[in-house]
């Protein structure tokens, strides 16, 4: 499951529908993997 | 024995059912108590103000929001009649409903953490229909837990 | 211990039902609560609502307010950080709460 997926527009559905997608987003890998690009090249910054 | 074991499985199952609509009764009753009180605020603001505050200072619900930090940088394409929309982050974001801010604006009385005043106590317990009053009162002490059965 | 247990699961029984039908009330109160116009007027937040409950300067809110049912799709982080959004019955708004 390489995404999540949720209906939004109705006002008070479950608000944990958007836990599990917070988790998912702030799961250390990416940023763990970020570092590792980070360390070896420095990206160039993106022009506005 | 075995009729004892079956009955011990049942048992299990409905506890744990209960705590699930437990759970969802009290997440229902915090929206009823937080829609109500953005209404009456609103409602007395207005009136004090004599005038609706400015449309562009508003967000009406439903909405959702994404908060990132200031240093991300946001590609975002939209289709011309902003039906889609497609955004490349290039940091970590979060999403929440309208219901969670409304939660952090303290519109449900503290009731979500069960830190509930008196005060806010008796705010809440007007908010909501007598059916419901026992269970604002178990929830003001904190989430329920266990499986709590009204008397009533 | 079994007739223990038959009297609790009869509770329980009687316990879940009576959730039931608070639930079902409750969904009902809410729908009719949101729906009623005079509540849909005065159902907003004000910016410095949002400010305060995203309180850290650092932050930048986005809202986002769609039609009923529009899909939001989020993918894996190893994905990299995208949200698509899309709509079947109508626009969808999206604007940056503006600082102080």
């Amino acid at each position: 499951r390489s995404r999540m997926l949720v209906s939004i527009g109705e006002s008070f559905g479950h608000s944990s529908r958007f836990q599990k997608i917070n988790q998912m987003v702030n799961s250390s890998e990416r940023s763990f993997k970020r570092t590792l690009d980070m360390g070896s090249i420095p990206k160039p910054l993106k022009r506005l | 024995a075995q009729e004892c074991q079956n009955l011990e499985v049942e048992r299990q199952r409905r506890l744990e059912r209960i705590k699930q609509k437990q759970s969802q009764l009290q997440e229902l009753i915090l929206q009823q108590i937080a829609f109500k009180n953005l209404v009456q605020r609103n409602r007395q603001a207005e009136q004090q103000a004599n005038r609706p505050p400015p449309p562009n200072s508003i967000i009406h619900l439903p909405f959702i929001i994404v908060n990132t930090s200031k240093k991300t940088v946001i590609d975002c394409s939209i289709s011309n009649d902003k039906f889609e929309y497609l955004f490349n982050f290039d940091n970590m974001f979060e999403i929440h409903d309208d219901i969670e801010v409304l939660k952090r604006m303290g519109m449900a009385c503290g009731l979500e953490v069960g830190k509930c005043s008196a005060e806010d106590l008796k705010v809440a317990r007007n908010l909501v229909p007598k059916a419901l009053e026992p269970y604002v009162i178990e929830m003001a002490k904190g989430p329920i837990s266990n499986v709590y059965i009204t008397g009533g | 211990r079994h007739k223990e247990l038959q009297s609790e699961v009869y509770d329980l029984t009687e316990a879940e039902e009576q959730l039931d039908d608070l639930i079902s009330k409750c969904n009902l109160q809410l729908r009719l609560l949101t729906e009623d116009p005079q509540n849909k007027k005065l159902g907003y937040v004000r910016c410095q609502d949002l400010r305060k409950s995203f309180d850290s300067p650092d932050q930048l809110v986005m809202v986002i307010r769609a039609p009923p049912e529009t899909q939001m799709q989020v993918s894996e982080p190893s994905e990299g950080y995208k949200v698509s959004l899309k709509s079947m019955h109508g626009p969808i708004d999206v604007f940056l709460c503006p600082d102080d």
